[in-house]
């Protein structure tokens, strides 16, 4: 049960996490309507060259992770 | 590449810039050097000129700075974000920020000044993040030596595409 209960936690701060960099670095734009999560993911896995899956795979975990420029990659 | 919305940039071909403050990782002649040879990068390909001012405000004003440093852009601590600049413009427009929660070095620990100050100095400049790894202009760091960096295809057509080539 303990062990259910921390893996929910951690997903609950992936998905947190995801979130942010998304908002930071893929910012909705104002133009175009609410993408799904899963679109949003594509996105970045897009950019980046990933496999596009939609979901927050470790490769897309680890780019969450690189260092590096604090401006969107989408410019807008 | 990609520019910003609207394609700013300078409509001169001499630009200013001020070192505000210093790391306290490297010697400031090193940050000086390091600073003068990132601009470099973009002066060896295109018309425009660099020059260092010391007081008063310069088209480019470069700072170090931890947190909320007053742009509405807080950094993050260390590592993730690195550096922020941003597109030409008045006032803040062109300005660069460094994040000095960051471990800045000349060489290949942590994370090398030169390399992403010539990133910034991109944005400063007009140019948004490429897709394309390996150029300089991709959003995720990766050491490169600086002895021997070159700037992609994709980066100087960007930024040919603002200011045209060096005129021979």
């Amino acid at each position: 049960f303990p062990a259910q209960l921390k893996l929910e936690s951690s997903s609950n701060r992936d998905l947190e996490d995801l979130k942010a960099y998304l908002d930071r670095f893929f910012p909705l734009l104002t133009k175009t309507p609410s993408l799904s999560l899963e679109d949003r993911i594509k996105e970045m896995q897009r950019f980046f060259h990933l496999t596009l899956t939609g979901k927050l795979n470790a490769e897309t975990k680890e780019t969450m992770k690189q260092p590096r420029c604090g401006i969107p990659d989408i410019a807008n | 590449y990609e520019t910003f919305p609207g394609n700013p940039r300078w409509r001169k071909r001499h630009l200013t810039y001020r070192i505000v403050n210093y790391t306290p990782d490297l010697p400031q002649k090193k940050v000086d050097d390091a600073i003068r040879r990132a601009f470099m990068v973009w002066s060896d390909v295109t018309p425009l000129k660099f020059q260092r001012v010391f007081k008063g405000h310069a088209d480019i004003m470069i700072q170090f700075a931890r947190g909320e440093h007053g742009d509405g852009y807080p950094f993050d601590g260390k590592g993730k974000t690195l550096a922020h600049a941003f597109a030409p413009g008045e006032g803040i427009g062109g300005d660069a920020h460094f994040d000095d929660a960051e471990r800045w070095s000349e060489y290949n620990q942590e994370v090398n000044l030169f390399l992403v100050a010539a990133h910034e100095f991109g944005h400063s400049l007009g140019l948004a993040h490429s897709n394309v790894q390996g150029a300089l202009m991709y959003p995720l760091y990766s050491y490169v030596n600086p002895a021997t960096f070159r700037l992609s295809e994709d980066d100087k057509r960007g930024i040919q595409k603002l200011y045209g080539r060096k005129s021979s």
